[in-house]
């Protein structure tokens, strides 16, 4: 490993630039690091293979905690509605098409509402996506109240018998408090018109950002409560180490990892697999 | 913040008598973290200190009344060189229309930005033209439309199945014909690993010769910013870049990196979803606002 033969600062370096290209960000990276330096003035990593295998195994600690697949059982939940959110360009749009996909081939009946009522062709470009899926659409004009394509699209699922609603909402970023108050207002009409629901509001995350992403998942979290998260464009050069920090801390499932535009670009987030491509 | 941090500790230091060159590099250890907690690349931040480094250990810092102050202002100074001159201009020299491309990676603010530039030479009096070249993103094409309506910027209206490279080309001729100043190309989101998408860049690149090809960037993007950067400009080669979403609390370390990686000046930053919300980059602010 790293080519060399004993433990030294010369390893602890380039093991730290490991950690950082990834971006597991500073906090994770020096918390996994001390591991490493309390293991050796224990005597207890002696070897160079020993400290990457230390790290490895403390990151699948922290991953396997957040994997956890979403199981709908739609004989409890009828339907099932998604809330699905985050800052600006994520994917949250694509993801929504990619996993409606997924229940649509299954036989489930999809509907999709689009609740983004603020961005240029956002409607638009779910409409393609509804109709390559075979997804109803619930769709208002322009500059609309989200709040209330959110309404029509519960009311509108109840009628047609639908197993699963997706919300698509505009991206925001979580700083803008008036955007994120809107979305509190969406949540709660959801749950108005539908006990229970959301039954999942999913922060889609974007793999090539840095330590902002733990903002945006604590400042999402706290507004809205976020039960899972979709990690996307993970087939670039981006590792998503922030999730490892993010997981951490916040303990969120790890639903989904986007790999790509397409419908089928979709995986679950296996702990394993994610490990392994940091190294 | 940083100026605190850095006082405390050499308040610290200075109990114990003279300053040394140790003392120097303990203090520059905050400096390198709080570069790294604002996303700027790690070998980048290693290079940085190495060469704040020189200047810091200087007899004008050893016995400075106010050290902290001092390497503060080293850093400062040297982080803003490195950010650029601000106030670069777009080139707008050659015939009419003059073609300028925006590149960049998913969902980073292309299209948006597309349009803010648009609005930015109308103000100017000058006449752009749009050209959506984005053949593969759902309504991507109708996206940067409903931009051109909305400013009442004129665009190119491609054909169903029409390729990027033939909508430059056709789009070009529509804004020769109808006497437009400059033309900018919207092109589809795409990763500097496509080896494909990018020789498609390369192609509209070697027909249409833009003046100006803008690598529009997420400021919040990570580590993965130089591999963006270096890519784009070895492959393709960009004049310059936009650094978008800066209205977030991301500190911008990823402007460090591509500028380090590139050379290339950051010509304007996106601080909204507005068409009016382009600024021109301000190297000292970004500073700044990096080591937070
Ligand atoms: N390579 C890659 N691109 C992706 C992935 N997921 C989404 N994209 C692309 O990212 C861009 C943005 O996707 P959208 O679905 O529009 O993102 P969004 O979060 O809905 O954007 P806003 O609604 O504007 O906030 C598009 O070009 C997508 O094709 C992924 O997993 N990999
Ligand atoms: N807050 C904020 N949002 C921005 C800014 N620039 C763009 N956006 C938003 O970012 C999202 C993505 O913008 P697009 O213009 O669709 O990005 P793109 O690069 O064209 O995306 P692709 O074509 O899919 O690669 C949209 O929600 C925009 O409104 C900015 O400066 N600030
Ligand atoms: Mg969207
Ligand atoms: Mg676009």
């Amino acid at each position: 490993f790293l080519g060399k033969k004993t433990i030294d600062e010369g390893l602890l370096d380039e093991l730290e630039g490991l950690l950082f290209a990834a971006d597991l960000g500073v906090k994770t990276s020096d918390q996994l690091l001390e591991g490493v330096r309390q293991g050796l003035k224990k005597g207890e990593l002696k070897e160079p293979d020993k400290v990457k295998e230390f790290i490895k195994q403390e990151m699948l600690r922290i991953l396997r905690s957040g994997e956890k697949p979403l199981f709908i059982d739609f004989s409890q939940t009828r339907p099932f509605v998604f809330m699905v959110v985050g800052v600006n360009g994520t994917g949250k749009t694509t993801t929504i098409a990619k996993i409606a996909h997924q229940y649509s081939s299954q036989g489930r009946k999809v509907l999709i509402g689009a609740a983004d009522t603020f961005r240029a062709a956002a409607v638009e470009q779910l409409e393609v996506w509804a109709n390559r899926v075979g997804a109803d659409l619930i769709r208002q004009s322009r500059g609309s109240d989200p709040s209330a394509v959110a309404f029509d699209s519960i009311h509108a699922a109840k009628a047609r018998e639908i197993d699963l609603v997706f919300i698509d909402t505009a991206g925001r970023l979580h700083t803008k408090v008036n955007l994120m108050e809107e979305l509190k207002k969406v949540k709660r009409i959801i749950g108005r018109e539908c006990p229970g629901a959301p039954h999942e509001i999913l922060l889609v995350l974007d793999a090539t950002t840095g330590q902002n992403a733990i903002s945006q998942a604590k400042l999402f979290n706290e507004v809205i409560g976020v039960t899972g998260i979709a990690l996307t464009k993970l087939d670039g050069t981006a590792k998503g180490g922030i999730i490892v920090g993010i997981t951490e801390e916040l303990k969120i499932p790890i639903r989904y990892i986007g790999v790509g535009e397409g419908i089928d670009d979709l995986k679950e987030f296996n702990a394993n697999e994610f490990v392994q491509a940091l190294f | 913040s940083l100026t605190s941090k850095l006082d405390a500790i050499f308040k610290k230091l200075k109990g114990r008598g003279k300053l040394t060159e140790q003392n120097i590099k303990e203090a520059l250890k905050e400096v390198r973290m709080a570069l790294l907690e604002a996303d700027v690349n790690f070998k980048v931040v290693k290079d940085f200190i190495q060469s704040v480094e020189q200047r810091a250990i200087g007899q004008e810092v050893m016995a400075s009344l106010t050290p902290a102050q001092q390497v503060i202002k080293i850093v400062r100074d040297e982080l803003t060189s490195l950010m650029g001159h601000g106030e670069e201009r777009i080139n707008l020299s050659g015939s009419p229309p003059v073609p300028i491309m925006l590149v960049g990676l998913h969902g980073c603010g292309k299209t948006t930005t597309a349009g803010k530039l648009a609005r930015y030479f109308q103000e100017r009096k000058k006449r752009p033209y749009l050209i959506p070249a984005d053949v593969y993103r759902p309504a991507a094409i109708e996206q940067l439309q409903r931009l051109g309506q909305e400013l009442g910027v004129d665009f190119y209206r491609p054909e169903p199945s029409q390729a990027p490279l033939d909508i430059c080309l056709k789009g070009r001729e529509f804004a020769l014909r109808g006497g437009y100043d400059l033309m900018v190309i919207d092109t589809a989101g795409r990763l500097h690993i496509d080896e494909a998408l990018m020789l498609e860049l390369r192609e509209i690149k070697a027909s249409l010769k833009p003046k100006e090809i803008l690598l529009v960037a997420d400021a919040m993007t990570g580590q993965d910013a130089v591999n963006i950067a270096k890519n784009f400009n070895e492959r393709l080669g960009i004049d310059g870049v936009i650094l978008t979403k800066m209205d977030g609390d991301a500190r911008g370390g990823a402007a460090l990196s591509i500028r380090a990686v590139t050379q290339k000046p950051i010509k304007f930053i996106g601080v909204g979803e507005k068409l009016d919300a382009l600024e021109v980059f301000h190297p000292d602010r970004m500073a700044s606002r990096i080591l937070g």
